[in-house]
C-alpha cells in the first residue's frame, strides 16, 4: 500500500524538523508509481502531485505523528477533495419526460447499464422506456429487447430511420404511452470516427438530454482522458458510470475523469445481472486507490 | 521525439511521457528510459543514425512478429482455436474476423457460440456467421458452454473443417467459479480431441490499462494462453500493455483489430505497433 512504501522513506526524519521539498519529493515519487500503476493520467498524477507537494512544503512535522504518515494524509486529503462530494441523483425534468442518452467506446457496458438504470427507475416509481439506437452492432436491438423483458420496461424501436431519427420519434411515442424517463441507448463510437461523433452530436441536438452519461469502462487505462475529453467536447456529459468494478483493477481513470471532465461518477456497474449498479461513494473509491 | 542525435533531460522526459501515455507501465518505461540511455553511452548510436532508432531497437527486441503460418495449425484433423476474455473486449466480433481471413485462404471453417450466457450472444455471432458465410454451432441461450464446444469440434471432426473457432462468454479473471466454467469447456474439448485447443487466444482491449496484465497472468494460469488478439487499435489507445505481457508472461500479439467489420483484423506488425507508440 502506499502507507508502507512511505515509511521507508520517512522514518529517517526525527520529529521537531520541517518536511523539505526534497524528501517530500522522494516520497511523492512512490505515490506516482503507485497512482500510474493504478491507471491513473500521467498529466493528472503531475497536476495532483504538485498540489500534494505544494501542501507539505514547510508543514512542521507534528510530533507523535511519523512524517511520512502526514504527507500520505495530504495525499488522502487531496485525493478526497479531487474525488469531490458524492452526487449520485438523478436530477428528473422539471416539465415532460427525462431524456437519458448513453454514450461511450465499444463495449464499455452501455446497453447492460440502461437496463440496470431503467431497472432502477422501476424500483423508484418511474414509467421508463428504453430506445434501441445501435444499428450497427449485430443484435443489439435484440439484446436490448431481452433486457427490457427481464426488467419489465417496454424498448421501442422501429427500422428504416437513422439513431437521430429513432430516437426524436422515440420521444413522441413516450408521451404518447406516459412514459416520463426515456433512456437512450447508442451504438460504441470511437472519439475520433468523425462521422459517429457528428451522429451522437445529431442525437442530443434532437432530444435534448436531461442527461448524458458517459459509460466507461473501470479498467481503462491512459486513453481515458482522450475519449472522455471529446465526448465532452461534443456532447457536455453530465456525469460518467464505470463499469466492471467487480473486477480488480485499481481503477485510476475514476480519478482522471472526475479531474478532468470534472463532472460527477454517478453509479458504478459491479456485476453482469441487472441488478449490478450501485450510486458511487467517492471516498470508499479514495481507499480502493490508495489501498 | 528522437531526432537529432543529443541525449539531454528534456528528451528523456518526452520520451518516458510518451511511454507511460501509451500505458507501457511505470516499471517497464523506467526500465526502457535505462537501456536507452545505457546503450547511447555506450556508444550504440551508429553514425547517421537517429537516437529514434535506438528507442525502436529496445522496444522492438520486446516483441515477436506473427507466425508465418499465423495459427499453431494441427498436425492433423481440425485446428481448435477457443476464444477468451473479460467482458467487452471484443470476442465475438474477432472471431467473425478470424473465420472471414482464413475462409479467405481457403480453409473450411466453422465456428461455435459458446457464449450461451449472455443476452442475445448467439443471435450476435448468427448474423456474423451468415455475413461471413460459414457454418455456425450453437444451442439456445442458457445451455451448457462445454456442451457447445464438444458439439463444435465433433462436427469439425465430421465434417473434415481444418479450422473451428469456439467464442466464449466475457468473464472477469478474478471470479473463479467462471474461469473454473472455462477450464471446464477445455477438459471437455481434450476428451474429443486430446491436443485440443491448439490455440487459445485471450482478447485484450488495447484501451485497457495495468489490469491487462492481470487479466493475461490468470488466463495463462487458468487456460495456458497461447497468444492474444489485441483489439480497438483503431481508436487512440496503443495496447502498450503488450509489451509487458511479452516481457513477462511469453505471450506473444498474434492478431489486432481495427475497426468493426469483418476485415478490420490484421497480422501483429512490430514495427507498426511500435511506430505508433512513438508517435
Ligand atoms: N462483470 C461485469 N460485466 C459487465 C458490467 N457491465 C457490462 N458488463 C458486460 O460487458 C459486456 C459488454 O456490455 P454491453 O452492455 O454489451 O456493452 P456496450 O457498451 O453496449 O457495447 P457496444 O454496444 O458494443 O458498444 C457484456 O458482456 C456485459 O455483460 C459490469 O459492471 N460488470
Ligand atoms: N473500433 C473497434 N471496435 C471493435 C473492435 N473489436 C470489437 N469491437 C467492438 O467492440 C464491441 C464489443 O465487441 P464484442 O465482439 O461483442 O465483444 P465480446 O468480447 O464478445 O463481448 P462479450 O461477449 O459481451 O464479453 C462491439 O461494438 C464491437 O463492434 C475493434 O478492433 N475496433
Ligand atoms: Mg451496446
Ligand atoms: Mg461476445
Amino acid at each position: 500500500s502506499i502507507s508502507e512504501r512511505f515509511s521507508s522513506i520517512f522514518d529517517k526524519l526525527r520529529y521537531g524538523g520541517a518536511l523539505t521539498e526534497d524528501n517530500i519529493r522522494e516520497g511523492l515519487r512512490e505515490v506516482r508509481r503507485a497512482l500510474l500503476e493504478a491507471d491513473v493520467n500521467v498529466d493528472v498524477v503531475k497536476e495532483f502531485l504538485d498540489k500534494c507537494t505544494a501542501k507539505a512544503v514547510g508543514e512542521d512535522i507534528v510530533k507523535g505523528v511519523e512524517p511520512g504518515q502526514q504527507v500520505v494524509q495530504i495525499v488522502h486529503d487531496q485525493l478526497i477533495e479531487l474525488m469531490g462530494e458524492s452526487d449520485t441523483e438523478i436530477p428528473f425534468a422539471k416539465n415532460g419526460p427525462t431524456v437519458i442518452l448513453m454514450a461511450g467506446l465499444q463495449g464499455s457496458g452501455k446497453t447492460t447499464t440502461t437496463a440496470k438504470l431503467a431497472m432502477m427507475l422501476l424500483g423508484m416509481g418511474k414509467r421508463p422506456m428504453m430506445v434501441a439506437a445501435d444499428l450497427q452492432r449485430p443484435a443489439a436491438i435484440e439484446q436490448l429487447k431481452i433486457l427490457g423483458e427481464h426488467v419489465g420496461v417496454p424498448v421501442f424501436h422501429e427500422s428504416g430511420m437513422t439513431p437521430p431519427e429513432l430516437c426524436a420519434k422515440a420521444l413522441k411515442h413516450a408521451e404518447g404511452d406516459n412514459r416520463d424517463v426515456i433512456l437512450l441507448d447508442t451504438a460504441g463510437r470511437l472519439h475520433v470516427d468523425d462521422q459517429l461523433m457528428d451522429e451522437i452530436a445529431d442525437v442530443s441536438k434532437r432530444t435534448k438530454p436531461t442527461q448524458t452519461y458517459l459509460v466507461v469502462d473501470s479498467m481503462t487505462g491512459q486513453d481515458a482522458v482522450n475519449s472522455a475529453k471529446a465526448f465532452n467536447e461534443r456532447l457536455e456529459i453530465d456525469g460518467v458510470i464505470f463499469t466492471k468494478l467487480d473486477g480488480d483493477t485499481r481503477g485510476g481513470a475514476i480519478v482522471s475523469l472526475r479531474h478532468i471532465v470534472g463532472k460527477p461518477i454517478k453509479f458504478i456497474g459491479v456485476g453482469e445481472k441487472i441488478e449490478a449498479v450501485q450510486p458511487f461513494q467517492p471516498d470508499r473509491y479514495a481507499r480502493r486507490i490508495l489501498g | 521525439i528522437g531526432q537529432g542525435r543529443h541525449i539531454d533531460q528534456d528528451f528523456l522526459d518526452e520520451l518516458e511521457y510518451r511511454l507511460l501515455a501509451a500505458d507501457i507501465g511505470v516499471a517497464k518505461t523506467e526500465a526502457i528510459v535505462a537501456e536507452v540511455q545505457q546503450r547511447y553511452k555506450a556508444g550504440e548510436l551508429a553514425p547517421g543514425e537517429e537516437l529514434l532508432d535506438l528507442i525502436k531497437r529496445s522496444l522492438r527486441n520486446e516483441l515477436e512478429e506473427s507466425l508465418p503460418e499465423e495459427l499453431n495449425w494441427a498436425e492433423s484433423g481440425p485446428t481448435v482455436v477457443l476464444v477468451v476474455g473479460v467482458n467487452g473486449a471484443g470476442k465475438t466480433t474477432s472471431v467473425a474476423k478470424l473465420a472471414k481471413r482464413f475462409k479467405d485462404l481457403d480453409k473450411k471453417v466453422l465456428i461455435a457460440a459458446g457464449d450461451t450466457y449472455r443476452a442475445a450472444a448467439v443471435e450476435q455471432l448468427e448474423i456474423w456467421a451468415d455475413r461471413v458465410g460459414v457454418d455456425l454451432i450453437k444451442q439456445k441461450t442458457g445451455s451448457d458452454a462445454a456442451a457447445v464446444a464438444f458439439d463444435a469440434v465433433a462436427a469439425a471432426d465430421a465434417r473434415g473443417a481444418d479450422l473451428v473457432l469456439i467464442d466464449t462468454a466475457g468473464r472477469l479473471h478474478n471470479k473463479e467459479h467462471l474461469m473454473r466454467e472455462l477450464e471446464k469447456v477445455r477438459r471437455v474439448i481434450q476428451k474429443r480431441v486430446p491436443a485440443a485447443p491448439h490455440e487459445t487466444l485471450l482478447v485484450l482491449d488495447a484501451t485497457a490499462g495495468q489490469n491487462a496484465i492481470q487479466q493475461a497472468k490468470l488466463f495463462d494460469a487458468s487456460m495456458g494462453i497461447t497468444g492474444l488478439i489485441l483489439t480497438k487499435l483503431d481508436g487512440t489507445a496503443k495496447g502498450g500493455v503488450a509489451i509487458t505481457i511479452k516481457r513477462e508472461l511469453g505471450l506473444p500479439v498474434r492478431f489486432i483489430g481495427v475497426g468493426e467489420g469483418m476485415d478490420d483484423l490484421q497480422p501483429f506488425e512490430p514495427d507498426a505497433f511500435i511506430n505508433a507508440i512513438l508517435g
